[in-house]
């Protein structure tokens, strides 16, 4: 049935759901279904474990959606899950990388933002939380991790878009993924994929100081892009958060890589110049397979490096 | 349902300090009602932002007043979603 599916078109939470149904169905060895928790208006958060055994094998984690309106990386998503599922045993890397190494992959990670996006207001970013005193609801994801919380480039206002929340893992949906992150204890990789701007960024962003680990980071970004351009020449610069965008703090790859999880990255994918995050659905496909690329060699250059 | 009717997105193009200060006191008034598409200002980078249809004219006029070149990118963000919208509608029809 997965390969029914059209990949080519935008869905709702509901389908991106069964779809994720479908895929463990269709690959039971392979993939599972982890429920994380709930978000705060109590849906099911759903990573997919791709694991051929073991126990706390080292992992790869692979989030999309964190800010809802940003449509292109859940669909990237949900095409980037079943080209692993497909790929395993044919494409060597893949196959040779899931024989060492977990992947998780969060489709949806803030599925109430993502629901509203669908019912209500297309352009929404943040959580779906009520503010305690303000009639504004919402905190930013991407700025409510426990990493310069509160400092620079977050906005303590509820009714701003960078609201960074009342304190850091306020927003449930946060707290889940860094209760796995904390509870699994063996992540070697942390990779987040928002849209849009054709950027591949490390930490830090709540400072412009430059991480221990920088001149690697730098080149395994570069390396990265390298692949990803290949394929449809799509442009993307490399870079520390801070020094490639603003100082931004509470950001989940600052606080992965403070935890100890050096193959730390954030995606911003591509933007025609165009449409920005209203993307077009003809779009998604050849973002999806150019990503995957960047995404593979990462993978491949952390299954090579193990610390 | 929130409505963009009219709404425009606006590509701004800073080229000194100064438009970069005057985009950033702008974004930190969350009553200008203008939702920056994306973050960090440079003149490197181009600023999206999309601009209620109500708050349109004052906006360009103040990019103007201050020599801030820019774009419209999206003429009518809401046109764009009706298809977006229309596009998705039809997918399920053809799934089912």
């Amino acid at each position: 049935k997965t390969k029914s599916f059209n990949f080519a078109a935008y869905h709702n939470l509901e389908t991106i759901y069964a779809f994720m149904d479908t895929l463990v169905a269709s690959h039971p060895s392979l993939i599972s279904k982890v429920n994380i928790g709930s978000s705060y208006e109590n849906r099911p958060m759903y990573a997919l474990k791709f694991s051929t055994g073991g126990v706390s094998r080292p992992a790869i984690w692979v989030d999309a959606g964190i800010h809802a309106r940003e449509w292109v990386t859940q669909a990237s998503a949900v095409w980037i899950a079943n080209k692993i599922a497909s790929d395993y045993g044919v494409d060597p890397s893949v196959t040779s990388l899931l024989g060492q190494m977990d992947i998780y992959l969060m489709i949806v990670t803030n599925p109430d933002g993502y629901a509203f996006t669908h019912t209500s207001n297309r352009m929404w970013r943040k959580t779906r939380s009520v503010n305690a005193g303000s009639s504004c609801r919402g905190a930013d994801p991407n700025r409510n991790w426990d990493a310069g919380f509160g400092g620079p480039g977050a906005s303590k206002d509820p009714c701003s878009d960078s609201y960074h929340g009342p304190y850091a893992n306020s927003e449930v949906e946060v707290k889940n993924v860094v209760d796995l992150i904390k509870g699994h204890g063996n992540f070697k990789s942390f990779i987040s994929i928002h849209s849009y701007s054709q950027l591949l960024m490390y930490p830090y962003g709540y400072t412009c100081t430059d991480v221990p680990d920088k001149s690697e980071l730098h080149a395994v970004g570069t390396a990265a892009i390298k692949e990803l351009t290949s394929l449809y020449n799509t442009r993307y610069q490399v870079g520390s958060i801070c020094k490639i965008i603003y100082q931004a703090s509470g950001g989940s790859i600052d606080w992965t890589y403070n935890i100890g999880i050096k193959y730390s990255f954030a995606f911003e994918l591509r933007d025609t110049g165009f449409y920005g995050f209203l993307l077009p659905a003809n779009q998604i496909l050849p973002t999806a397979e150019e990503t995957w690329l960047g995404l593979k060699y990462i993978m491949g250059y952390v299954r090579d490096h193990p610390y | 349902e929130e409505l963009f009717n009219g709404d425009q997105v606006l590509r701004v193009l800073p080229e000194s300090e100064d438009h970069i200060q005057a985009l950033k006191e702008l974004e930190e008034d969350v009553d200008s009602e203008l939702d920056f598409w994306n973050h960090g200002f440079s003149t490197e980078r181009p600023v999206d932002i999309r601009v209620p249809h109500d708050s349109l004219y004052a906006f360009k006029d103040f990019l103007m007043e201050n020599n801030i070149p820019f774009t419209v990118m999206i003429n009518n963000v809401q046109e764009l979603l009706d298809e977006e919208r229309a596009e998705m509608v039809n997918n399920e029809g053809l799934e089912r």
